[in-house]
């Protein structure tokens, strides 16, 4: 689809209402206050317009995130639509986050916004950069971690999008197993 | 019903539409 002089007139719709939240590391605090509700949009244009007045995700400090959710749904395990799901994880390396971070969170914002995944775009809930000085991550999560199909189809179109070389790859965690593991490693349901 | 769906193309065209 081409843009034509009455595209450029009017505002797009999203398929879905979407909300950016952003969370700040903040010892003194709890985790859920240091999480903010930034805005919500609907068109294609309102998401360039927050796009392009919000840091980028490689100026943020270590230990903030950005998250892009469903309106209705919030960025935690603990949600109704979260609780049995899980997430595609993307570990950058450290010297990723000036060179990479900046254009792989944009493309899964755009996979988001734009609906890459079809009919499975409804299982997703969202997605999460996280700023780490250990190594940032970003991921998608979807909603039953047990839909293979869905999980399957869903981490074969994100990996082809993010262009990551057949050599990378990227594994699925059940919040379930991320939330009650005793140390830094959770076991992949699925790699693509 | 029907999913609205865009790719990346045309959702970089809008980014740089005035």
């Amino acid at each position: 689809r081409k843009l034509s002089f009455v595209d450029r007139l009017e505002k797009h719709p999203l398929e879905n209402r979407w909300a950016l939240w952003f969370f700040k590391n903040d010892r003194n605090r709890t985790w859920r206050d240091n999480l903010h509700l930034v805005t919500e949009f609907d068109t294609v244009e309102d998401f360039w317009a927050i796009y392009s007045h919000i840091q980028m995700a490689s100026k943020l400090t270590s230990g903030c995130d950005y998250a892009l959710f469903k309106d209705g749904i919030e960025p935690m395990w603990e949600d109704s639509r979260n609780k049995h799901g899980g997430r595609w994880l993307v570990s950058l390396a450290k010297q990723q986050r000036q060179s990479n971070l900046d254009r792989l969170w944009l493309e899964t914002l755009l996979c988001l916004i734009g609906e890459a995944f079809e009919e499975y775009s409804e299982e997703v809930c969202g997605a999460v950069v996280n700023l780490r000085t250990k190594g940032d991550k970003i991921a998608i999560w979807t909603s039953e971690a047990e839909n293979q199909p869905a999980v399957t189809f869903i981490g074969r179109v994100y990996k082809e999008r993010l262009g990551l070389s057949p050599k990378v790859v990227i594994g699925y965690q059940a919040h379930a197993d991320t939330a009650t593991k005793s140390n830094s490693f959770t076991k992949n349901k699925f790699v693509i | 019903g029907t999913r609205i769906i865009y790719d990346r193309k045309f959702l970089m065209e809008c980014r740089n539409s005035p």
